[in-house]
């Protein structure tokens, strides 16, 4: 007789903690640490606070001379905006709890980020996190808890009032086992990718044999927050439609299409009403099943809709990918390309591509650093989408680039959805218009390198004679 | 003000469903497909059933002239165990419900592939699916039902009891939206390497046109069924210690390392307790949390715990994986090799490594075909382990084999638990003792084509004269 059981989502994401990107103690350490910033940037981000972040990893006492993988200690603490009291348990004990499952860009999507951290400090050292965090800078409130991981709910073990001093914001502190020998590299390249992207940001790590990497601010300006959206009728799928509906207060279908669809306007909803057949002024709530089903091949097959605008991005923008790669890479030659507005499946992207040629690096040879959402992507390069153009799609000859140039392209995609193929945000899906976005991309500012290059080969000839 | 929500497991996997597989129209139907025959070869394999599988994919009326994507059927019946009546609803209407949350070499391992088949199902299209199954051949359940994605439940609109006349096993009927246009090279590759793992099973596939592919069995042996085993020492964390004592009905620290570990005899449980510092005559459940630690890291370190062996698994065999080697690639020459078990992080792992060279696929160049758990891997091979090893870690040259040699390799890894990297199951993780294995193996067959090639040139030259 078969028996049948079920699991938590914290239970399944404990025994496959590799999907989350929890797979070795070296790996680990990096997802921790990126998981925990991420959200800290996140949150200074969206209340539009000049990000000051400090991290520490350290050893633990007593396991400093003991081999790899060993237990760490990381600390995290940010400016942000804080979490509520009520909030901060379920907000890192319980999985697929968050603030972010809306359609707008941030870095976090899943709601489960911080959670994992959490779970593999627990698992690998069985012992309680401390999370402390203050909305008002007045009230520091301190949980010191564990995750009940059947249940996938968080377990309190005590609770702390303190005087906030006047500093708002969240910090993490927890042990894990980690690997930082193995992981060291990719932990010093985050923070410095993450410094490339985000120059208006304090950030400060300090590794376990106290070495400091500070990466000061240079510019106060912050960019625009991503706005919250409305949906496109071209991603919507049937489902969606029905919770449209259920959620309707009540009004025209007119009405509806214009209320609830991103740049649906009046003229716009009655030729599309009048395309799908569906009366204009019913109410959407009076739609049997078929229409419903109806409604939706409309909504996908009606080519009259305006396109996703991209005003509910925040692009890194010219300025500031131009002052990150100039501060980070030093190059002798740069150009960045900013994208137009472009959508797939109904979801708002702008690509963003930037090119860094010789100066303080002279490696020999090409390398691609890859953005989304503001977070670096260090693993699985060879899946992703950046490196599928890169290296089948672009004609380096072509742009007279020689083979060993010593060549840096970046590119950076904003979205309300990053179509990331994993839980642990490794590497992004090649949806054709984002292909096609980065390729053109790529061929503009490799076009603008083939004109320095002249002109610096030239001014060479001239020299020479 | 931050609101935080929450959402259940359907409704992450609705919002993510490319982390499923199911990201568009060409892709969802291949996975619907692949989800539902993988279940009926589990079922049928565990009770040691031939398996009899038919699958059909029609056009639904009046979209056969209809661009793709367009609705599809999907009518999928097997021989297999079938499901008990109370289980149906939520084997596939509910995410991370299933029969296999064991130590058990299976393909299905997460609970939830039948029930994204449903799920997209009814998103794309908006009606319930139809799901019948007999357990012993007299009475046959049929339930119509809708998943409530909120909720994470199934939604049943209706259940009839019918006459099963001898038919025991399970049948699903859905409709979908899909492009076989694009994906029917795919599906045909998937029903092919199936067969050629699986060369007891009759499968049928009737593609939408009405073309039939049968692959029928050419032997009537089927391989032992794999077992449920024990956890390894060393694959254990902390927390699955802690449920081990928690669920410990009593007995000494000697009586639960032997009965709760695989391979652990009376001598190794006082030898490592002894190396554990812990006593081995009291209880476990009165071992504090400090030394629940303790025991854990010692689990770890302790070296002269036997490894994994592989007797709970169920490889292919020489046999087997001959006989689908020859049946389905007939190859002018062809070799086998079967790894030794070896285990990483604590699971047990068997690797076998097939060539075939020329015969029937005389396209020149190198091809690599991947299994896992015998199913097999048509996806995202760049970041597979095999191509990783093929790719890099083996020389062509020294086997003295051409560029353009006319050459597959054929990967296939049982386990208990298979290292994918995600959930829609694609490809799996580079875990140094798998690429090890996997490096010998290729080494091997590699050796043998070699000899082969060596004797075959030699008596080319002998003809000459
Ligand atoms: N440093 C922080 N400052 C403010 N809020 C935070 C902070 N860290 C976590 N949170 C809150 O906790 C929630 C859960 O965080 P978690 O990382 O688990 O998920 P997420 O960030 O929403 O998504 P993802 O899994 O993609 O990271 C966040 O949505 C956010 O509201
Ligand atoms: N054809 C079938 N015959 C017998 N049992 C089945 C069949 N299809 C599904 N089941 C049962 O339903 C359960 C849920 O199936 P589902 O595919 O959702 O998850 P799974 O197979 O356990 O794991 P995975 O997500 O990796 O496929 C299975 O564990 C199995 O017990
Ligand atoms: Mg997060
Ligand atoms: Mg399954």
């Amino acid at each position: 007789k078969t028996t049948f059981s079920e699991i938590s989502p914290s239970e399944f994401f404990y025994r496959n903690r590799d999907l989350a990107g929890f797979s070795n103690p070296s790996r680990a350490l990096y997802s921790a640490v990126r998981e925990i910033v991420e959200n800290s940037l996140d949150s200074c981000e969206l209340y539009r606070i000049l990000p000051e972040i400090y991290v520490r990893l350290s050893y633990v006492d007593g396991e400093e001379d003991k081999p790899e993988p060993k237990k760490y200690e990381l600390l995290a603490v940010d400016n942000g905006s804080g979490i509520e009291r009520e909030q901060i348990p379920k907000a890192f004990g319980r999985i697929f709890y968050g603030s972010k499952y809306r359609l707008r860009q941030t870095r976090g999507m899943f709601g489960m980020g911080g959670t994992m951290a959490v779970l593999y400090s627990q698992i690998t050292t069985n012992r309680a996190v401390e999370i402390t965090s203050s909305v008002d800078g007045k009230t520091a409130y301190k949980f010191v808890m564990l995750i009940d991981i059947e249940k996938n709910y968080p377990s309190i073990l005590s609770e702390e009032a303190n005087d906030a001093k006047g500093w708002r914001g969240t910090k993490v502190k927890l042990q894990l086992v980690g690997d930082y020998f193995r992981s060291s590299s990719k932990i010093n390249d985050y923070f410095k990718n993450t410094a490339l992207v985000t120059p208006y940001a304090n950030i400060t790590f300090v590794d376990p044999n106290g070495k400091m990497m500070q990466f000061l601010r240079n510019t106060n300006t912050m960019p625009e927050p991503p706005k919250e959206t409305l949906p496109h009728p071209h991603g919507i799928d049937v489902e969606a439609v029905k919770r449209l509906i259920k959620n309707w207060k009540g009004g025209t279908m007119t009405k509806f299409m214009v209320q609830t669809f991103h740049r649906v306007g009046n003229k716009i909803a009655l030729d599309f009403l009048s395309y799908a057949g569906i009366p204009p002024n019913i109410d959407p709530r009076e739609l049997s099943n078929e229409d419903i089903v109806k409604l939706t091949d409309a909504l996908h097959a009606y080519d009259k809709f305006l396109p996703p605008d991209g005003r509910c991005l925040s692009p890194l923008g010219e300025e500031i990918f131009t002052a990150g790669i100039v501060k980070e890479l030093e190059p002798e030659f740069y150009a960045v390309e900013v994208r137009e507005p472009a959508a797939y499946s109904g979801y708002p992207f702008i690509i963003e591509v930037g090119l860094a040629y010789g100066g303080k690096n002279n490696q020999p040879g090409l390398r691609l650093l890859r953005f989304a959402n503001r977070i670096p992507l260090l693993y699985d390069e060879g899946s992703d989408v950046s490196f599928k153009v890169l290296n089948e799609e672009i004609d380096f000859k072509r742009y007279n680039v020689p083979q060993d140039a010593p060549l840096s392209i970046i590119t950076h995609i904003s979205s309300t959805k990053v179509p990331y193929k994993t839980v642990g945000k490794e590497y992004i899906a090649d949806r054709p218009e984002i292909e096609k976005e980065l390729r053109n991309g790529m061929r503009e500012v490799l076009r603008k390198l083939q004109v320095y290059l002249g002109r610096k080969g030239s001014m060479e000839k001239q020299r020479r004679k």
